[in-house]
């Protein structure tokens, strides 16, 4: 199937199991073919992945279909940014970020743990530089929105029982902190979190015995001991 | 170069292991 066929497809305003077959479809496609295939579904398809994300965070539906919908989008759009012109297109794209970061979201886990992952990611980016403030402000605009504190969906979804998402929050956490080039920035941010609550999910965290999760507090710890050193 | 993929594999691979914490 080509790209343009997809990008009729998203036109047509499928919604539930066709939507959905559609995109998981289009997640094997983007993540199979080679980069010529994602620059043909190009900007074009991407604003229409992001638009029908946002059509689906807008209906604030947490069960069913439309969660899938979504969990799937995100999917679709790591595969697409799997190579420079799908970060560069996803970067340019007027609310790609935003969007992401909106899908941190801990009554949807499954979902969240790819957002998580996938905003780390572009927090790490070399080029542009300083990418992780662009992350930042879009957390902390979604958490205006929201009329929470920008590190609150990060705090919960670390007090859900999966590893795997209390992982993926230390690894934006240890991300956006790893980024920072000045002291105060990386203390700030930390004592910000602490304050929020970190410091008591730490002391039960860190009993936990996953070899994934101890990776990302050794890196915690070790980014923490670095700034105490250095102040 | 263009056509490299697999970027954001190779950067969440260095997230989950730690390798992107390094200090350089």
């Amino acid at each position: 199937k080509s790209a343009m066929m997809y990008i009729q497809d998203l036109k047509s305003g499928l919604r539930d199991s066709h939507l959905l077959n559609v995109l998981e479809s289009l997640r094997v496609s983007l993540s199979n073919n080679p980069v010529s295939w994602v620059q043909n579904f190009g900007a074009e398809g991407l604003v229409l992945l992001l638009d029908i994300l946002k059509k689906l965070q807008d209906e604030k539906d947490e069960i069913g279909t439309d969660v899938k919908c979504q969990h799937e989008i995100i999917r679709c759009l790591k595969a697409f940014m799997n190579n420079r012109y799908g970060i560069k297109a996803m970067l340019e794209s007027e609310d790609g970020i935003q969007l992401l970061v909106r899908a941190i979201n801990p009554t949807v886990p499954h979902m969240m743990v790819d957002a998580v992952k996938l905003v780390s990611a572009i927090c790490i980016l070399d080029d542009p530089e300083n990418i992780h403030e662009r992350v930042l402000e879009a957390i902390t605009e979604q958490a205006d929105i929201e009329e929470i504190e920008r590190f609150q969906p990060l705090l919960s979804g670390m007090k859900l029982p999966s590893f795997p998402l209390k992982a993926s929050c230390m690894q934006l956490i240890n991300a956006l902190i790893s980024r920072g080039e000045e002291l105060d920035f990386r203390i700030h941010i930390r004592s910000e979190l602490m304050r929020l609550g970190l410091k008591d999910i730490l002391k039960d965290v860190r009993a936990v015995e996953n070899d994934e999760l101890r990776v990302q507090l050794n890196v915690f710890d070790e980014l923490a001991e670095d700034d105490s050193e250095e102040l | 170069e263009g056509d490299e993929t697999g970027i954001m594999d190779g950067l969440m691979e260095a997230l989950q292991s730690g390798a992107a914490f390094r200090r350089k």
